[in-house]
This record gives C-alpha cells, sequence and structure tokens, in this order.
C-alpha cells in the first residue's frame, strides 16, 4: 500500500451527513462506499439516498439498526439507488417510496474484504472507500486526534456501529484511519474520526465490505 | 391510573399524564401475545423525556404486576409477581416505537416491590440525577437530605465548589453551543447531571487512551450511554451473524 492516501483530495467522498435520532449508521456506511465506487468506475460522484435504504430494505431494520450485507442484497434486488435530492433523508421509517426509474447507480455484487490492515490499506488505494463496522467505545465524547483505546476496552467483539474508510496515513509518526462518519459536521474533526491503524482498534478490521460496481 | 409520585422524586421527572401514553404503548407491547388472564397491569411509571426534531424519547421505569405462579419469586399467598422494567420508547408524529425493554422480577419478600423507595433505589443514572439538584440549586432542607442520601458521589459537600460553578458554567456553553431546549426546569437540571456524569466519563476514556484523541463535551454529552446507545449506535452489527459475501481479490502489484 502507499504510505498514505486520502479518497476526500481525490473527490470520491460526499459530505459528511447526519443520521440524526436514528441508528442507521449501516445506510450511511454503504451508500458511502457505493458513492465511491460509482464516482471511480463512472466517474460521477453523486450522493445517494439512505432514506431509500431505511425504508425499503426490508431485511435491516431502519432505525434500530441493519447490516452491509443485507443493506447490498436490497440495492441489488430493488435495482439501484436513487439521489439524495431524489429520495430525501428524514431519519424515521416511512413507506417505501422507491421509483427505479428514478434510481441513479446500481451495484453488481458485494464483497467481504480482507481482515489484514495493510491489505485493507492497499485495497484502498486502489478500488475506493470502504465500508467498515466498529466499536464505538469513547465515540459519544471524542473530539479530535487519533483515537487508540485500551483493547479491552474497545473489544473487537463487540461492533456496534458502520463507518466508512475513506484514508489512511500518519500523524507524527502514529498511523491512523480516516474514518467519515454519519452524526454531522458538528462531531469530530469536521465529521470525521481518527482511528489507530495496524492494531486492530475497535475491531476496525473485521467487517470490510464494499459493492462492485461494474 | 399512576401512583402518586414520591416527594423527593418529582425534581427530576416529566409531568406524569405525559408518560401515561408510552407506558400504556411499552405494556401493550409487553403484553403482545399473551392470554386474557395473564396479561400484566401497569403499576407506578417514572421517567424523563428528550425531545429532538419531530421526536421524542421517553425513558420510563415502571412496575408491571402480573399472575405469579413461582413461590421462589412471589411471597405466598401473593399471586401477584412485580417486574421492574425499563422501557425506551421514541415517539414519532403520533407513532411509537418500543426501542428497549429489560424487565426482571423483583423479590417482593426483600423488596416491598411496587414502593417508591424500590423504584429510587433501582437504576443509578436515575439517582445521581436527584442528587445532583442539590448541588446546583437551594431546595428545602428536606428535600435536599433526600437527594444527598440517594448517592454519596455528588454530595455537594464533597465536591469542591469551585469545581461544581465550573461545570455549571461549561454546561451553559453546551447548552448554547448545541441549541438544546429543555421542557422544564427539571429536565435541565436532570441533563446537567447527566453531562457532569458524562464530563468523568470522558476524563476517564482520555486517561486511558493511547493516542492523541482528545475527548470532552460534544453534541451528545447530555445524554446516558443507554440513551446513546439506544439512538445512535446499531447494536444488530453484533448479534445477527453477517450474510457471507464472496471475497473480494487482494491488491498486487505497486
Amino acid at each position: 500500500a502507499p504510505p498514505e492516501w486520502d479518497w476526500r483530495n481525490k473527490g470520491a467522498v460526499t459530505k459528511v451527513k447526519d443520521q440524526g435520532m436514528c441508528g442507521s449508521c449501516w445506510a450511511f456506511s454503504v451508500t458511502g462506499n457505493v458513492e465511491g465506487q460509482w464516482f471511480l468506475k463512472r466517474g460521477d460522484l453523486l450522493s445517494l439516498s439512505e432514506q431509500e435504504l431505511v425504508d425499503c430494505d426490508k431485511l435491516d431494520k431502519a432505525c434500530l439498526g441493519g447490516l452491509p450485507s443485507n443493506a447490498y442484497s436490497a440495492i441489488k434486488t430493488l435495482g439501484g439507488l436513487e439521489t439524495e435530492d431524489d429520495y430525501g433523508y428524514n431519519g424515521h421509517l416511512q413507506t417505501c417510496n422507491f421509483s427505479a426509474e428514478k434510481a441513479k447507480v446500481y451495484i453488481n455484487d458485494s464483497v467481504e474484504l480482507s481482515q489484514n490492515e495493510q491489505k485493507l490499506a492497499a485495497w484502498l488505494a486502489k478500488n475506493g472507500p470502504i465500508s467498515i463496522a466498529i466499536n464505538a467505545f469513547g465515540m459519544q465524547f471524542y473530539r479530535h486526534g487519533i483515537s487508540h483505546p485500551l483493547r479491552p476496552l474497545c473489544s473487537p467483539w463487540l461492533i456496534d456501529h458502520a463507518v466508512l474508510l475513506v484514508g489512511y496515513g500518519n500523524r507524527s509518526d502514529i498511523p491512523f484511519w480516516a474514518i467519515k462518519n454519519s452524526w454531522g459536521t458538528d462531531w469530530g474533526e469536521e465529521g470525521y474520526y481518527y482511528l489507530h491503524r495496524g492494531s486492530g482498534a475497535c475491531g476496525v478490521n473485521i467487517m470490510a465490505s464494499s459493492a462492485v460496481v461494474n | 391510573a399512576l401512583p402518586r409520585r414520591a416527594a423527593g422524586a418529582q425534581a427530576w421527572e416529566a409531568e406524569s399524564s405525559e408518560l401515561l401514553a408510552p407506558a400504556r404503548f411499552a405494556l401493550e407491547m409487553y403484553n403482545r401475545g399473551r392470554a386474557a388472564g395473564t396479561r400484566a397491569a401497569l403499576g407506578a411509571v417514572r421517567g424523563r423525556v428528550r425531545r429532538e426534531g419531530r421526536g421524542s424519547l421517553y425513558s420510563l421505569q415502571a412496575t408491571l404486576e402480573e399472575a405469579c405462579n413461582d413461590p421462589t419469586v412471589c411471597q405466598l399467598p401473593v399471586s401477584k409477581k412485580t417486574l421492574l422494567c425499563s422501557f425506551q420508547v421514541l415517539e414519532e408524529l403520533g407513532k411509537h416505537t418500543l426501542l428497549r425493554r429489560d424487565c426482571r422480577p423483583v423479590d417482593t419478600k426483600i423488596t416491598g416491590a411496587g414502593s417508591p423507595q424500590m423504584l429510587q433505589s433501582s437504576g443509578s443514572n436515575f439517582i445521581q440525577g436527584s442528587a445532583l439538584i442539590s448541588l446546583f440549586q437551594s431546595y428545602p432542607d428536606e428535600k435536599s437530605e433526600n437527594f444527598r442520601s440517594f448517592s454519596p458521589l455528588f454530595n455537594k459537600d464533597t465536591l469542591p465548589e469551585d469545581f461544581v460553578m465550573q461545570v455549571a458554567s461549561i454546561f451553559k456553553e453546551f447548552v448554547i453551543t448545541y441549541n438544546r431546549t429543555y421542557e422544564t426546569k427539571e429536565e435541565a437540571q436532570w441533563r446537567m447531571s447527566v453531562f457532569i456524569n458524562n464530563m468523568m466519563r470522558a476524563q476517564k476514556i482520555q486517561a486511558l487512551d493511547r493516542g492523541t484523541a482528545r475527548y470532552g463535551v460534544t453534541k451528545f454529552s447530555d445524554l446516558t450511554e443507554e440513551e446513546f446507545r439506544t439512538i445512535y449506535l446499531n447494536p444488530l452489527l453484533k448479534e445477527l451473524r453477517s450474510k457471507r459475501m464472496p471475497l473480494a481479490m487482494s491488491v498486487n502489484g505497486p
């Protein structure tokens, strides 16, 4: 992997969004990944609809949570994703209002990525932002800097928050992952979270996945 | 009907009439699928409400009474079992959703289930909230004494005055920065107690972090850990098994 990479500088990442009082992080993580994949394959950065997944992905539980793997299946089954403009986010479950005619983006498949962080970095640099899930320990109070909680406090087996890896690098020799969160720009570093890289911190490497756009 | 609240508990509660609808909804969910005659009935209810946008999140503590056939739980000849339940109910546009339910039987032989004292002695956050009020506001002696006895942690006699003033000032700043509005003075006091608890938690997390991260006041600082988890996190990620997907090809070459 290159020593550092940041998809934000390359136009593959939309602005930070806000899930509001709704446990829909899984939808934001997946749309963020699909936005990146579509940009890399088709050259257009489109802000995609999380509300479509909240309303129409019946495998998941809307604001009560969901799994990225189910969301990919739902996008394939539905026939694509509408844009944020066409199917805006309101943060609570409503009747599915998806229209295939309005779908602007589709995916062909989804893949599970390696749990090796070096391989994840290499995959990210070559293929785009990655949907991951982490243990959100301490994130309620995170303000800035590279988070590296003690392992027993941030177990990789207690994963409870889905986010998006958009880059990596080093700050003062400390390796980090740059993580796009969905709690608005008034949280963290303009909406981003920085987590220690290379130690499996908070299970960052456990549930990495991506959509495939041909 | 809701019972009268205990004197010492009034300070932080939402209006009891306001809790009735979410409490009845939680009860309805609890009783779903149960045959008539085995359904639980609502006893005492306490709780608080957090509002944001079009939604309200109710955190309730309630006692339920249901038929009991287990002599190890119920004192014979008492035929009713008392359960102490924590519910979280989200109300949006008049529609209720039960987010969390946690019920456990109360040993009526020991605790005197259903009494206000039982409710006061459960759930440390509730206790601390009540206790803290006495730090920031003068109350009649009797009430302050009640609060103090609930929790030694936030006893005004054990916390330095300058600390108290400093925290009150930080909380005020938080309220302005994040444009928080609380319905009642009691709710504001409760949120301030949560805020102080959270500042202490953030300090502990800070002390145990091996990176360069800074932890402190965020827009979530007036939420209890439980509220934060319920609203913003996704427990399904650890509870459900992810569907297997094909493995991605490794990246090779420079």
